[in-house]
């Protein structure tokens, strides 16, 4: 892996944003990869549908949360992803109103990637970014800096919140991830979270997997 | 939700009473440790269930202890009677180390009315006797004013406010435990998630499904090094 990597950089990542009072990190992130797999095959960014996703993907739980897995599945089964402005987010439950007709996007599989912090370095910069899932110990109150808690106290037997891993590097020699979060601009580094990077902090590690856009 | 091969990849199954031994051993020595000088409990029952992953395991126990009168007169405050608490542990064992993640007890006769709405907290190991300085209340109303303008908050009643204050009050020493523990360089503090107890943000930001993994499985990519 280069040493260090921001697809924020490079236009693959979408603007911040704003889940609400509802469960639906897991379809922030898979429609956050999705966006980046897109962007690297096929050139466009696009901001893609979350309520299609909360509303459409029967297989997950909406507000009361989802797995990217699953997501993905639904995604090859709907047939795509409407964008965000054919299909808003409201962060409720709706009737499904998806329609084949406004798809944009599409994906051929899923894939689940290592456990090991380096490959997955090497694998987002060459492939994009990833959507990741962690223990959000701490994060109600995270404001800024490299997050790195105890490791009894951020256990990864307790995954409990789906994000996107945009970027890595080191900041005054502390390594970390780059995750892009789906509270709004108003959390964190810009809706930013830093992590420590090598150490398997919070399990962001033991869930990570991509979309495949051929 | 990928395969069964690492971490909650695997279902929880029922542990003999040998297996979860050491862990609840491990659970009432950290407990006992949490215990005023001279007072310490024992094991009673112990039943549970584990979750393998790779090189490690993480148990779910429910166990009985009793706690033992205090007998020291040289550090016995009071005289306290003996008493059976019914406690939940999450013990994990990774590296040849267990660590207790969760722990949850309560008076055996209580525990059992309230089990279906158990609730547990992530242990902080400080202490929470140390005094809190004089203007820290000062201080506080300060922040939460701070707060409230800063995120727009409006509450319906002045009870209401007075009861958020109180969990934003809650949070900050909280946050305060959290910062202390951290080996990086975060920043905790007030954020627009303040005036919520950790009950209510976890059930309406955060996502249980993902705890348990049970999603479809996907093709694992193989990484292959470029020379």
């Amino acid at each position: 892996a280069p040493p260090e990597w921001d697809w924020r950089k490079k236009g693959a990542v979408t603007k911040v944003k704003n889940q609400g009072m509802c469960g639906s990190c897991w379809a922030f992130s898979v429609t956050g990869n999705v966006e980046g797999q897109w962007f690297l095959k096929r050139g466009d960014l696009l901001s893609l549908s979350e309520q299609e996703l909360v509303d459409c993907d029967t297989v997950d739980k909406a507000c009361m949360g989802g797995l990217p897995s699953n997501a993905y599945s639904a995604i090859e089964t709907l047939g795509g992803l409407e964008t965000e402005d054919d299909y808003s987010y409201s962060g409720h439950l709706q009737t499904c109103s998806f329609s084949a007709q406004k798809v944009k996007v599409y994906i051929n599989d899923s894939v689940e990637l290592s456990h090991n912090e380096q490959e997955l370095a090497a694998w987002l910069a060459k492939n994009g970014p990833i959507s990741i899932a962690i223990n959000a110990f701490g994060m109600q109150f995270y404001r800024h800096g490299i997050s790195h808690p105890l490791r009894p106290l951020c256990s990864r037997w307790f995954i409990d919140h789906a994000v996107l891993l945009v970027g890595y590097g080191n900041r005054s020699d502390v390594p970390f991830w780059a995750i892009k979060n789906s509270w709004g601009t108003d959390w964190g580094e810009e809706g930013y979270y830093y992590l420590h990077r090598g150490s398997g902090a919070c399990g962001v590690n033991v869930m990570a997997s991509s979309a495949v856009v051929n | 939700a990928p395969s069964r091969r690492d971490a909650g990849a695997q279902a929880w199954e029922p542990a003999s009473p040998e297996l979860l031994r050491r862990p609840a051993r491990f659970a009432l020595d950290t407990y006992n440790r949490g215990l005023a000088a001279g007072a310490r409990a024992v094991l009673g029952t112990v039943s549970g269930r584990v979750r393998r992953a790779g090189r490690g395991s993480l148990y779910s126990l429910k166990v009985t202890l009793e706690e033992l009168p205090c007998t020291d007169p040289m550090v016995c405050q009071l005289p306290v009677t003996k008493k059976t608490l019914l406690c939940s542990f999450e013990v994990s064992y990774e590296l040849g180390k267990h660590a207790l993640l969760k722990q949850d007890c309560g008076p055996v006769d209580t525990k059992m009315k309230d089990d279906k709405n158990e609730t547990s907290s992530p242990l902080l190991p400080l202490s929470d006797r140390d005094p809190l300085p004089q203007d820290f209340y000062v201080r506080m109303a300060s922040l939460f004013k701070y707060f409230i303008t800063t995120y727009n908050r409006t509450y319906e009643t002045e009870e209401e406010a007075q009861w958020r204050m109180s969990i934003f009050i809650n949070n900050m020493i909280k946050a305060q435990k959290i910062q202390a523990l951290d080996r990086g360089t975060a920043q905790y503090g007030v954020t627009k998630f303040s005036d919520l107890t950790e009950e209510e943000f976890r059930t309406i930001y955060l996502n249980p499904l993902l705890k348990e993994e049970l999603g479809k499985k996907m093709r694992l990519v193989k990484f292959v090094g470029d020379p």
